[in-house]
């Protein structure tokens, strides 16, 4: 059997609202000592998503035996959307389960919700991803990387990144003209979350589908800041830190044909 | 003109 109960719901829904444009089915992988991981990838197999919710982003956790749970996330989202982001939120499953029960709590107004959710057989692929050796990572606020990514979309469809050791440029070419954006690194003493932080073993160049990185920022609301791991001619990943687990995303680049 | 990379060409299936 599965229970867990996160002491409150906003974490799971802003995990689902931020992936659910890029990937409609998953699998929830759950166990006692992993807690509840997913691993998909969209359907063009450019992006791919790796979530780890550790037994600790629990109040409570328990998870007797390994299960696999197929969800459709738009139907997950419908039901997460009953609950208030303060409410507890509690996940039940049985041991051979045909539907996960969600069940939401306001202590203070005696309230409870309880949904059951069918559950599918989802065949989908796997990827190894090993940790990755990477020419550059950048840690920068994740509102700032959203502002750059939402506002460069309007320009053209690919968004170039250009980094060297103490900035980080952004680059649009498009059917209307061109532009750019200039972070430079910069430590924030007083407010981190407000660094800009650039580790380089090497300059990287490297261009990415815009509309990709606008999937991504959908995961803003979940952490302060992103972290950005480049490679030359690599897939980059993107990651947003949680209590206790992260949701990171893999792109592949784009190159010159 | 870019042409979109995909995740297979780097990634292994487990």
């Amino acid at each position: 059997m599965l229970e867990g109960k996160f002491e409150t719901a906003s974490t799971m829904k802003k995990v689902i609202e931020a992936i659910k444009d890029s990937v409609k089915l998953c699998n929830l992988n759950c166990s006692q000592n992993d807690g509840i991981t997913v691993q998909a990838i969209d359907d063009s197999r450019v992006l791919l998503i790796a979530l780890k919710l550790d037994p600790s982003c629990f109040q409570e956790f328990r998870c007797d035996k390994d299960l696999v749970l197929g969800l459709d996330l738009e139907s997950l989202s419908k039901i997460l959307r009953q609950g208030n982001p303060e409410d507890y939120l509690t996940l039940i499953a049985e041991d051979s389960p045909d539907s996960l029960l969600i069940v939401f709590e306001d202590s203070k107004k005696d309230r409870i919700s309880e949904f059951s959710l069918k559950l599918m057989d989802i065949d989908s692929d796997v990827l190894t991803i090993d940790e990755m050796e990477h020419d550059c990572a950048i840690t920068l606020p994740a509102a700032a990387f959203a502002k750059v990514a939402r506002d460069m979309k309007t320009l053209s469809e690919s968004l170039q990144i250009l980094v060297t050791k103490d900035s980080v440029k952004f680059k649009a070419d498009g059917s209307i003209g061109t532009g750019s954006v200039i972070l430079r690194a910069r430590t924030n003493l007083d407010d981190t979350k407000e660094s800009i932080l650039i580790d380089l073993n090497k300059p990287v160049n490297l261009t990415f589908g815009a509309k990709y990185l606008n999937d991504i920022v959908k995961a803003t609301p979940l952490a302060d800041t992103v972290t950005i791991k480049l490679t030359d001619k690599a897939p980059a990943m993107f990651e947003y830190k949680l209590q206790g687990g992260f949701l990171r995303y893999y792109l592949a680049p784009k190159f010159e044909d | 003109q870019m042409k979109q990379a995909s995740l297979l060409s780097f990634f292994s299936k487990a």
